[in-house]
Formats: structure tokens, C-alpha cells, sequence
């Protein structure tokens, strides 16, 4: 019994080791670990192999806790159907809302992007040659304008275009930030004053190479503008994205799309399966 | 943490005015976390625990602090000590121009810090130029056009050829004809992992020459901190760290994960979005930031 417990220690330290380099942090990982450890005591678990396969499951558990809504739609959902993407400086907010005009443009929708970020140089710029990439169109003010002005301009001109998707691309911003949360907060009232129910998404740009602060980045997001979706980007590159699992486990706001890569086609829906087993991959 | 033998002795030293082996072990659990909440990566956590157990072991107890206190104090000065000690100037070229090449993932504020340094050392009184080497990302040489544009400083963009190796060089040769004694090359974010693109920078190196290269890096990056900036050592090399975006709530643990795994310093740290917010670095105040 006594070597049995030893070989089980040096197991749990092989999987705690994994699960903090993923970023899943300390009081998530020790989470699972407790798990484990109980299910240990009801359950034959011998071996590495077997308590892997055991702390998918737990983790897919955490993952699959909340509905995961299609993002690709039906014909009963709203027109437009507003997406805003919100999100800390250089997440991959702007790709991000180029790869939906993609998606959505391939799917044969009428798409407007808003250019709302009036502050950073070049934003405006940068989005105007998403829109020609993808066939969308594009609303914009001049830098330093009002981007609940932008977004007030975009919604009305979608609405009398009969758009079928509006998605608007806001500036980053840290969250620590009050004024900018602000900012924000103005932009969903002014939307859903002009159109209830908009925005009908708020998605989280999250890069997959934050360590902890994606934690109070989504919590402070969600307190000014309710997080409908998380879409987390740069997963090509090494980082595990481990964090999301904490997010999932605190917050329950679903994960729903990865971005893997810079170019229009990257962006994919959540497969949590594929997830977990990246994390021991 | 201690051999066998060690652990005898210990005991015997055990009440003789010096911490205790179980004082430490339970004041280095909890420091353990706060690192690791604090995005310090997890081996590098493992291995300066173990420094930090040894230093403290057996140090001699110091009447005004708890046994707590004083295993906290010597994390915060090893801390300190590790992440410091560097000169963490440029080295500026007696044959100028200097030429100063900024690298780092997508994201993490290069072209901003260009605007940044740029500003910086023309209150140095240099006289800079701007690069943009970045052919790829949508308007970015647009981006650096307009930070140049607000702050007076000339912005070198490629014209009919996009061979970031080309720019760099033409742009060498615009300085030294205007008289312009520091360049600053703002190149395109890129994935550590992408062998094409590190390549690229690698080839950069070799024809421009480069008398510094800097490492721009996300404060709020994670335990990935050891890979990319270990990558980056190993394929290209480069002299100092900036970090990026530390006006917010991020610890900044890869400050020591980078510093640990490289060897290199942190230079300069960005604290905003304007071209006015960028300051030296200081380990001590990075040491505190870490800690909580
Ligand atoms: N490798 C990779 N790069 C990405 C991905 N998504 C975005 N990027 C890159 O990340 C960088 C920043 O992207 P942006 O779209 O400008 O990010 P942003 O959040 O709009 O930035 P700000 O508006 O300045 O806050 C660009 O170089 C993008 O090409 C991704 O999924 N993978
Ligand atoms: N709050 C804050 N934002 C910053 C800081 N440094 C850069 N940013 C912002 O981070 C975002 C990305 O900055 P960029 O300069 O475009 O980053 P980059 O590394 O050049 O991006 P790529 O060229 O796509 O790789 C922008 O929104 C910047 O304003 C900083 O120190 N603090
Ligand atoms: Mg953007
Ligand atoms: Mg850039």
C-alpha cells in the first residue's frame, strides 16, 4: 500500500506540473488535484495513463459545464445580429473581427464592420483593409471622434441596409482602466437604445499567452458589458491557454472560438476535446 | 530540501537564534503560489525556491522581524538581486548610426515602444529615425507613420520593395546621408515557433547589423514566457527586454522567468498607451510587483 501511495504522489506531481505550465494557475490546479486525489480513493487509478485519463475528464467536466451557443445561426435570430469585440491592447480584437467577416461572408450574410477604436494610429486603417479582404462594408469616423458615434452611425446604416451581421471593432483598453470601462458601457447603451436586445454578443478577445490576468480581464469586461462568448487568439504558437479552464470554472462564461493564426480563415469553434488534449500533448 | 545529513545538523542547531527549517518550509509554500499566481514560470519558481531555501535556511534571525518576515525579505532582495545588477543602458555605436532592432510576438507593443524610444532618446538628444519593417500586418506601416508624424520624428517606410532586409539597409543609408545618428527598426510580430519568420530575422542581423536587439514582450505574458523568450535567444539572440503594458494589474512574473532562462535584462518597461509612458527599469519596484 505503501509504494502504491508514492508511485500515485509522483503521478499527481507529473500531472500539477502540466497543469501549471498551462497556465491553468495554482488554486484551479490544486482544484483538480483535490479532485483526483478523491476520486483516487473510490476508483482504481493506477499509473500515469489512468490518471491522465481521469483528469481530462474532470477538466472537459469544468469545460462542458455551460451551453455553448452556435454562433452560426438560424433564421429566427435578430437583424442585424450585433456582435462587439472587446478585449485588453493587442489580443487580436481587429484580426478577430476580420475573421468573422470572413465567416460570416462565406455563409452569404450582408456584413458591416464599425471601425470604434478612434484612438489608436492606424486602427481605422487597419480595419478598412479587413473589410475589403472579406467583402464587408465599413462605418467610420475620424480619428478622435466619439466611438459610441461610430457605433450609433454603423447600427442605424445596418439597419436601414438590412445587414445581417454588424460586428464592432472596439479599442483595447486594460481593464484596470474606469474611463475606458465607461467608454465601453456607453457603447452597449447607445446600441441597445437604438436597437433592443443589441449587442446581441459580446466576445472577449483573450490571447492564449496571458498568464493569470485573464482572470480579472474577463471579470471586469463581464461586469461592464456581460461576456457572452470568450474567443481566445495566437493559439498556434505554444502557449496552452490553460487559464480558460479557471475562467470556465469561476465565471462560466463559455470559451467559443480560438484564433490560429493571422490570416482571414484562422479562427475556429471551441473544441474542447481537441483542448484538453493539447494541454498533455 | 535538504539531504540527510544536512537535516541532522540542522536539528541540532535548531533553537540557536536562527530560522528554523520548518520556519522556512512553510513561509516558502506560500511563496511558492504567490509566484506562480504571479505568472513566474514554474521551473524557474522551483529553482529559486530552492535558492531562496538555502540562503534562508539557517540565516541568522533578526530580532526585529518574524521568522515570516525575514524568509519574505530575503525572497524580495534575491528577487531583486536577480532581476537587477545589469547595466540596462543602450550601447550606442561611436560610428553611427546606432541601429536598434526591436523583435517579439504579434501583439506585444513593438511598434508603440518604437514611438516610445524613439521620443525618448531624441530627449537624450539623439537625432532618431523610425523603420517600418513590418510589410505584412494590415496599415502597419501606416501605424508607425502616424506615431512618427505626431512626434516630428522621420519614419522610414518601404517604397516599391517590401524586402524587410532591403529596408533596413536603404533606411541605414537615408540616415547617414541625413545626418540621423540612431535607428530604430520596428519589425513584424511573429511566433517564435515560425522557423520562416525567425529566419527572416536571423538574415536581418547578419546584413544590418544590428548594435542592439530588443526583446518586446507582454507584461501580462504567462508561463509561455520561457519558450518565446527562450527561442528567441537561442535562434536570434538579443541584448535587453522590454516589457510592455505594465500600467495595468498584471504581476509580471515573465520578468524573472525571462531574466532567468536568457540572462538578459529588462531595459525598459511601457506603463500606457502614450508615446510618453515608458520608463527605466527598476528591479526593485518589479521585485515588490511580483510579490503582491
Ligand atoms: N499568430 C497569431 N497572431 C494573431 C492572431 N490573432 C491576431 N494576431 C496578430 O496579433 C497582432 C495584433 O492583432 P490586432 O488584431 O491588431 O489586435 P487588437 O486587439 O485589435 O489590438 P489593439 O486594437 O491595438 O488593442 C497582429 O499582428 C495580428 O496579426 C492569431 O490567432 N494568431
Ligand atoms: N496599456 C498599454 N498599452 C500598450 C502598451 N504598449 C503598447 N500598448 C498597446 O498595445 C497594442 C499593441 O501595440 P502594437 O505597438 O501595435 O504592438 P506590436 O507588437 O507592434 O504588434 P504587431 O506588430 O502586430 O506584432 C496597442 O493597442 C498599443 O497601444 C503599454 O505599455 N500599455
Ligand atoms: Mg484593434
Ligand atoms: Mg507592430
Amino acid at each position: 500500500i505503501k509504494g502504491h501511495r508514492t508511485l500515485d504522489e509522483e503521478v499527481l506531481d507529473e500531472i500539477e506540473a502540466t497543469l501549471l505550465q498551462a497556465d491553468v494557475g495554482p488554486e484551479t490546479t490544486s482544484k483538480i488535484i483535490s479532485r483526483i486525489r478523491e476520486r483516487g480513493r473510490r476508483e482504481k487509478m493506477e499509473g500515469l495513463k489512468a490518471v491522465k485519463k481521469v483528469v481530462k475528464e474532470e477538466i472537459l467536466a469544468i469545460m462542458d459545464s455551460a451551453p455553448t451557443a452556435d454562433m452560426s445561426h438560424s433564421m429566427s435570430i435578430p437583424r442585424p445580429y450585433v456582435i462587439m469585440v472587446v478585449g485588453v491592447n493587442g489580443t487580436g480584437k481587429t484580426t478577430t473581427a476580420g475573421k468573422l467577416a470572413r465567416k460570416f461572408g462565406k455563409e452569404g450574410k450582408k456584413v458591416l464592420l464599425a471601425a470604434a477604436d478612434t484612438f489608436r494610429a492606424a486602427a481605422t486603417e487597419q480595419l478598412e483593409i479587413w473589410a475589403k479582404r472579406t467583402g464587408a462594408d465599413i462605418v467610420r469616423h475620424k480619428s478622435g471622434s466619439d466611438p459610441a458615434a461610430v457605433a450609433f452611425d454603423a447600427l442605424s446604416a445596418a439597419l436601414s441596409r438590412r445587414t445581417d451581421i454588424l460586428i464592432i471593432d472596439t479599442a483595447g483598453r486594460l481593464h484596470t482602466r474606469t474611463n475606458l470601462m465607461e467608454q465601453l458601457k456607453k457603447i452597449k447603451r447607445v446600441l441597445g437604445g437604438l436597437l433592443e436586445g443589441a449587442p446581441h454578443e459580446a466576445l472577449l478577445v483573450l490571447d492564449a499567452t496571458t498568464g493569470q490576468n485573464a482572470i480579472p480581464q474577463v471579470d471586469y469586461f463581464n461586469q461592464a458589458v456581460g461576456i457572452s462568448g470568450i474567443v481566445l487568439s495566437k493559439l498556434d504558437g505554444t502557449a496552452k491557454g490553460g487559464v480558460v479552464i479557471a475562467i470556465r470554472d469561476r465565471l462560466s462564461i463559455p470559451l467559443r472560438m480560438i484564433g490560429i493564426g493571422e490570416g482571414p480563415d484562422d479562427l475556429r469553434d471551441f473544441d474542447p476535446s481537441e483542448f484538453v488534449e493539447a494541454l498533455f500533448g | 530540501l535538504l539531504s540527510e545529513g544536512l537535516e541532522q545538523v540542522f536539528r541540532k542547531l535548531g533553537k540557536r537564534g536562527k530560522l528554523s527549517e520548518s520556519d522556512v518550509r512553510n513561509c516558502l509554500r506560500d511563496i511558492r503560489r504567490v509566484l506562480l499566481e504571479a505568472d513566474v514560470n514554474y521551473k524557474v519558481t522551483r529553482e529559486f525556491i530552492e535558492r531562496v531555501g538555502e540562503k534562508a535556511i539557517g540565516a541568522k534571525v533578526l530580532k526585529s522581524l518574524t521568522p515570516a518576515q525575514q524568509v519574505i525579505k530575503i525572497v524580495y532582495d534575491e528577487l531583486t538581486y536577480l532581476m537587477g545588477g545589469s547595466a540596462v543602458g543602450i550601447n550606442f555605436s561611436p560610428a553611427p548610426p546606432t541601429v536598434i532592432m526591436l523583435v517579439g510576438l504579434q501583439g506585444g507593443g513593438k511598434t508603440t515602444v518604437a514611438a516610445k524610444l524613439a521620443r525618448y532618446f531624441r530627449s537624450k538628444g539623439k537625432s532618431p529615425m523610425l523603420v517600418a519593417v513590418d510589410t505584412r500586418r494590415p496599415a502597419a506601416v501606416e501605424q508607425l507613420r502616424v506615431l512618427g508624424l505626431a512626434l516630428d520624428v522621420p519614419v522610414h517606410s518601404p517604397d516599391a520593395n517590401t524586402d524587410p532586409i532591403d529596408i533596413c539597409t536603404d533606411a541605414v543609408t537615408a540616415a547617414r546621408r541625413s545626418g540621423l545618428d540612431l535607428l530604430i527598426l520596428d519589425t513584424a510580430g511573429r511566433l517564435h515557433v515560425d522557423q520562416e519568420m525567425m529566419e527572416e530575422l536571423v538574415k536581418i542581423r547578419e546584413r544590418v547589423r544590428p548594435h542592439e536587439i530588443l526583446l518586446v514582450a507582454d507584461g501580462m505574458t504567462g508561463q509561455d514566457a520561457v519558450n518565446i523568450a527562450g527561442e528567441f535567444h537561442e535562434r536570434l539572440g538579443f541584448d535587453g527586454v522590454i516589457l510592455t503594458k505594465l500600467d495595468g494589474d498584471a504581476r509580471g512574473g515573465a520578468a524573472l522567468s525571462i531574466r532567468t532562462v536568457t540572462g538578459k535584462p529588462i531595459k525598459f518597461v511601457g506603463v500606457g498607451e502614450k508615446v510618453d509612458a515608458l520608463e527605466v527599469f527598476h528591479p526593485e519596484r518589479m521585485a515588490s510587483r511580483i510579490l503582491g
